[in-house]
C-alpha cells in the first residue's frame, strides 16, 4: 500500500507541474492577446450590451473606467454603503449608462 | 504505519492543490474565449455595417459596473482632477468586472455555468489552442473538476 | 473604519474580489433588501 501511495504522489505531482504550465502559457496568452493593438480596438461592450443583461435591465448602472492600478476601497457596509477611488495614474472616468 | 498516514495527508493536500488549479486554468481559459469572441463579434459587426460605433456608445474594456436599485440615491464626490471618488449609497449595490460582463452577455457561451451546446463548444474551442480543448469539453457538460477524482489521462503537456 | 481594498484598471484580474465584497454588502442588514423594496415612488437621481 505504501509504495502504491508513492507512485500516486508522484503521478499527482506530475500532474500538478503540468497544470502550473499550462496556467503559465495561458496568462501569458491573456496578456498578450489585450495587449495586442488590433484587438484592444475591437475590445468593446456597448451600452446596449450591458442593457441586454437581464440582472441589470431595470437597474441604475455606473461605469467606471480608471488606469490601472487605481485603488477602490469599500467601507464595511456594517457602517456604511461608500465606495471610494483613488488612481495614481490619471483621471478616472465615472458615467451613468443610460436606460435606453 | 505511521509514515502510511503521512502520505495519505500529503496526497489529499495535493489533490486540493490541483483542484484549485484546475479551476483557475478553467478561469482562464474562459476569459480568453470571452475575450476572443467579444472581439470577432465587434469585428463583424463593423464590416457589416462598414462604420465604427457611435463614439459615446462604446465602453472600452477594462471597465468596472456598479449596478444598484433606481431607487437608490447616491452621494458623489469628486477631487477636481478627477483622481478621487466618494460615492455613498442609500442601499446596497454590486460591483462586477468587465469579465463577468462578458460571462452574461454569453460571450464565454455558458461553459461556466455548464450550459454549452454543441454548436457553442464548437465555436469555443476555435477561439483556443488545442491543447486546452479537454478542459473546455469538461466545463461544457458541467462536470466541474472540483468535487472529481484528478482525471490525470485529461492533463496534458502544455 | 474597516474597508475592503481592491485593485482596478487592469484587464480581467480575479472575479472573486468582487464577489466576497457583494456578498458583504448584500448581507449587511442595515438596509432595506432591493429584492423587497417597497413601492415607494423612485427618489429623484441626484447627477453625478
Amino acid at each position: 500500500q505504501y509504495q502504491a501511495l508513492v507512485k500516486e504522489i508522484a503521478e499527482l505531482d506530475e500532474n500538478d507541474r503540468k497544470l502550473e504550465e499550462l496556467i503559465q502559457s495561458c496568462t501569458l496568452q491573456l496578456k498578450l492577446l489585450t495587449e495586442d493593438s488590433e484587438s484592444q480596438r475591437f475590445a468593446y461592450v456597448t451600452c446596449q450590451d450591458l442593457r441586454s443583461i437581464e440582472d441589470l435591465a431595470e437597474e441604475m448602472v455606473m461605469v467606471i473606467k480608471a488606469p490601472a492600478d487605481t485603488k477602490l476601497q469599500v467601507t464595511d457596509p456594517s457602517e456604511a454603503l461608500q465606495i471610494s477611488l483613488q488612481s495614481s495614474r490619471g483621471p478616472v472616468d465615472v458615467f451613468l449608462c443610460p436606460e435606453s | 504505519a505511521q509514515e502510511f498516514q503521512n502520505l495519505e495527508v500529503e496526497k489529499q493536500r495535493r489533490i486540493e492543490r490541483i483542484k484549485q488549479k484546475r479551476a483557475q486554468l478553467q478561469e482562464l481559459i474562459l476569459q480568453q474565449i470571452a475575450f476572443k469572441n467579444l472581439v470577432q463579434r465587434n469585428r463583424q459587426s463593423e464590416q457589416q455595417t462598414q462604420s465604427p460605433p457611435a463614439p459615446n456608445s462604446t465602453i472600452q474594456l477594462p471597465f468596472i459596473i456598479v449596478n444598484t436599485s433606481k431607487r437608490t440615491v447616491i452621494d458623489c464626490s469628486i477631487s477636481s482632477d478627477k483622481f478621487e471618488y466618494l460615492f455613498n449609497f442609500d442601499n446596497t449595490f454590486e460591483i462586477h468586472d468587465d469579465i463577468e460582463v462578458l460571462k452574461r452577455m454569453g460571450m464565454s457561451f455558458g461553459l461556466e455555468s455548464g450550459k454549452c451546446t454543441p454548436e457553442n463548444l464548437k465555436s469555443a474551442n476555435s477561439l483556443i489552442p488545442k491543447v486546452l480543448q479537454p478542459y473546455v469539453a469538461e466545463m461544457a457538460d458541467g462536470s466541474s473538476w472540483a468535487n472529481r477524482e484528478v482525471p490525470t489521462d485529461l492533463i496534458q503537456t502544455a | 473604519r474597516t474597508r475592503i481594498l481592491v485593485s482596478i484598471g487592469e484587464p480581467f484580474g480575479s472575479p472573486e474580489k468582487f464577489q466576497k465584497i457583494n456578498q458583504l454588502v448584500s448581507s449587511s442588514d442595515r438596509y432595506p433588501k432591493r429584492a423587497g423594496d417597497t413601492g415607494s415612488l423612485p427618489k429623484p437621481l441626484k447627477r453625478l
